[in-house]
């Protein structure tokens, strides 16, 4: 099984 | 005072069909730059950059920095309503809470002009890190949608996988196996049909199909589509959009739990 990453995990908020 | 217009109407109607479906409602930005966009879709695993640069409008008037929240869906019923050859203009007065897109046919003889209320909408902002990637693929963009497409029937995960040989899509699910090897070919006639593999690092990584056949609503914007990858960061999707800027998709990758 594979894990779906978050897009904002990888930019930068703000 | 914002008023935009743009001859080619037809781009902003293929772009928000091509973002319609991924992303609900989003602040349109317009400053002295362009007209531009950067929205995730509701579960945040894929982002969405538009940039509308003003060169490209016939008419770019833009005061002072404005954002315009909208509902996206709302915005392409209006702007389904105006003719391939149409002549759109954006117009909104400070402090309005309404954007109005006005329609001109090409000869002059049907004008027509549709009010919309603008949204309050409170969206993150991301900041995208410059990123060195280690493979970029260029490819007719007709052919990345054939093979999303083709892909999602038999599987809903892809793996790109990218070596010196070529760049190899492959899917498994319930029914089987299917794997697409693009090879790098610059002899063709026209260079849009060509697929060109730049920097070939080594490069594996899994993605959602679902979301890259989203992406691929934006085939009808541009004859090619690169595909920058890197290990363990997004993918970039990007359609340019002649001579006026580009639609970019970023997608997170799955990874090994």
């Amino acid at each position: 099984p594979c894990l779906q990453r978050k897009i904002a995990e990888y930019f930068i908020s703000g | 005072m914002l008023e935009l217009r743009l001859v080619q109407g037809s781009l902003l109607k293929k772009v928000l069909e091509s973002i319609k479906d991924l992303v609900n409602d989003a602040n349109f930005d317009c400053s002295a730059t362009g007209f531009s966009l950067q929205a995730m879709d509701s579960s945040h695993v894929a982002l969405v950059a538009l940039l509308l640069r003003s060169e490209g409008f016939e008419h770019y008037r833009c005061d002072r920095n404005i954002s315009m929240g909208m509902n996206l869906g709302n915005m392409a019923k209006m702007l389904k309503c105006a003719g391939n050859d149409d002549i759109i203009t954006l117009k909104a007065d400070d402090g309005s809470d309404t954007v109005t897109f006005m329609f001109e046919s090409p000869t002059q003889d049907k004008i027509a002009d549709f009010e919309m209320r603008l949204m309050d909408i409170d969206s993150e902002h991301l900041g995208i890190p410059e990123a060195e990637y280690h493979a970029i693929l260029i490819m007719p963009s007709a052919e990345f949608a054939r093979i999303c497409k083709d892909l999602s029937s038999i599987g809903d995960t892809v793996v790109i996988s990218v070596t010196k040989e070529g760049v190899k899509f492959s899917t498994r699910g319930d029914i089987g196996t299917a794997n697409v090897v693009c090879r790098q070919n610059t002899t063709v006639d026209k260079p849009e049909e060509a697929t060109v593999i730049e920097m070939p690092e080594p490069v594996s990584l899994t993605f959602a199909l679902r979301y890259l056949n989203s992406f691929t609503k934006a085939t009808p914007l541009s004859n090619t589509v690169t595909i920058s990858l890197s290990s363990e960061i997004p993918v970039v999707v990007e359609y340019k959009i002649a001579e006026m800027g580009y639609i970019r998709f970023y997608l997170a990758p799955k990874i090994e739990e």
